[in-house]
C-alpha cells in the first residue's frame, strides 16, 4: 500500500492511496498476476454510509468486508490504513481474543467506528492513537485545516510515533508505504523512495488530484498487487476511486 | 538502487489523469449503506449485486488453503470455529457479517475469515 496526504500552496489537503493486497497468495503463471488481487478487483465498491438520509461518511471497500481501509468524513477528515509488519502481530491478538482477553479492537472495526463517530481530525487522531488493537498498523489521517495531515505508527498496544505535516519545515506532505518512516524500507520493497522522488519533482505548487494520481500511477508505486487507487479532497467532501492494472513489465510488489 | 530497475520502475508519470490507458481497468460503482436499517440488512443490496464475485474470491482463498492442507481440514476448521468467533465480535459488525453470509450463501466462518483477514494475514 501507499498512502499520501499533501497540502497544496493554497492550504487544501489532498489524500491519495493505492490499496495493494494479495502478496504470496497464489501466482497465476499464465496471466502473470496474483490470484487474490485479481479476484478482489471486481469486488471494489464505493459506499455512501447514510443516517437520517444524510451522508455520515464515504468509503472505498471490498464488498463483503464490513471494516474500513479507505474513507472520508466530508469536510471533516480523510483516513486510510496501511499494513505494518511486526513479530508482535495480529496472530497474538487473535490468540488473546480466543482466550477471552477482549479489550483490544480489530483494526478495520476501529477505522469504521472512527469514520462513523469521530467529529474532528483531533478526535480521530486521539482515538486512532490510543485505542488498543489486535494488530499493528499505520493510520494515515488528513484533516480540514492547514497542517492537518499525519501518519500514526501503531503497535498493538502503543502509539509509537506521530509524523505530521509541517509546511514551515518544508514537509508539505506525509507519505507511508509499509515501513516505519525512521527506518530504511526493505531493500527489495522500496516504494517510498520512488514515490517521494515523484512528489518532490511535482512540488507543492503543482500538487493536485491529477498529479497525485500521476504519482500513484508510477511503477513500482503501482505494482501487480495494486487493486485500486482512491483520491479524496476533504474540503469538497469528494472521494473517487479507480480499479488498476499493471501490465508487464511490472514489479510483482 | 534496487528500486531503479527499468522497465520495472520508471520515471515519474504525467498526464495520467483523468484515468486512461492500460493501468486503468475501470471506474468503481456507488452503493448506499443505510445505517438506520438493521445491521443484518445493511449490506443486502451490495452483496446481492456482487455475490458472484464474492463467491469466486472466497473460492480462490479455499483453493489456496487446500493447496497447503489438501485434506480440507483447514477449511473445516474455519467453518467450525469461526462461526463461534462471530458471536464474540462487537456489534454491529457481528450482525452485519451474519447478514452478508445469509445473503451470499457463503458459510459464515469464511465470511468471518475475510473480515478478520488483516489480523490473520500476519500469520
Amino acid at each position: 500500500c501507499t498512502s499520501i496526504v499533501a497540502e497544496d500552496h493554497k492550504g487544501n489537503l489532498i489524500h491519495g492511496r493505492n490499496l495493494d493486497f494479495g502478496l504470496f497468495m497464489g501466482w497465476d503463471v499464465k496471466n502473470k498476476s496474483w490470484i487474490i488481487s485479481e479476484k478482489l478487483k471486481p469486488l471494489v465498491v464505493n459506499l455512501d454510509f447514510r443516517r437520517n438520509n444524510q451522508t455520515v461518511f464515504k468509503s472505498t471497500n471490498f464488498a463483503g468486508y464490513v471494516g474500513m481501509l479507505t474513507g472520508i468524513k466530508p469536510h471533516t477528515f480523510t483516513l486510510t490504513m496501511n499494513e505494518r509488519f511486526s513479530l508482535d502481530g495480529g496472530y497474538i491478538g487473535i490468540m488473546e481474543w480466543v482466550l477471552g482477553k477482549r479489550d483490544g479492537m480489530w483494526m478495520s472495526f476501529l477505522t469504521r467506528s472512527v469514520l462513523e463517530d469521530a467529529n474532528s481530525y483531533e478526535e480521530a487522531k486521539t482515538r486512532l492513537a490510543q485505542t488498543k488493537l489486535l494488530a499493528p498498523a499505520y493510520f494515515i489521517l488528513g484533516g480540514n485545516q492547514t497542517g492537518q495531515g499525519c501518519i500514526i505508527t501503531r503497535s498493538r498496544l502503543l502509539n509509537i510515533d506521530l509524523l505530521e505535516i509541517d509546511v514551515k519545515l518544508g514537509r508539505w506532505y506525509v507519505l507511508e508505504t509499509n515501513y516505519d518512516h525512521w527506518e530504511e524500507p526493505l531493500f527489495l520493497d522500496d516504494r517510498r523512495t520512488p514515490a517521494m522522488k515523484c512528489m518532490n519533482q511535482t512540488a507543492q505548487k503543482n500538487i493536485s488530484v491529477n498529479t497525485m494520481y500521476d504519482v500513484l500511477s508510477t511503477k513500482p508505486v503501482l505494482n501487480k498487487l495494486t487493486t485500486y487507487t482512491t483520491l479524496m479532497q476533504v474540503s469538497e467532501g469528494k472521494l473517487e476511486s479507480y480499479i488498476r492494472d499493471c501490465p508487464n513489465p511490472c514489479m510483482p510488489w | 538502487s534496487t528500486q531503479f530497475i527499468p522497465p520495472y520502475t520508471e520515471d515519474c508519470r504525467t498526464d495520467t489523469y483523468p484515468p486512461n490507458g492500460p493501468t486503468f481497468r475501470g471506474a468503481v460503482g456507488w452503493y448506499t449503506v443505510d445505517l438506520d436499517s438493521p445491521p443484518s440488512k445493511r449490506w443486502d443490496a451490495v452483496i446481492t449485486e456482487k455475490k458472484t464475485h464474492l463467491v469466486n474470491m472466497i473460492q480462490a482463498i479455499r483453493d489456496l488453503a487446500n493447496a497447503f492442507v489438501p485434506s480440507g481440514k483447514l477449511i473445516e476448521l474455519v467453518d467450525v470455529t469461526l462461526p463461534i468467533m462471530a458471536d464474540t465480535l462487537p456489534s454491529p459488525f457481528s450482525e452485519e457479517i451474519k447478514g452478508i453470509a445469509a445473503v451470499s450463501g457463503i458459510p459464515l466462518g469464511e465470511v468471518v475469515l475475510f473480515n478478520i483477514f488483516y489480523e490473520v494475514f500476519t500469520v
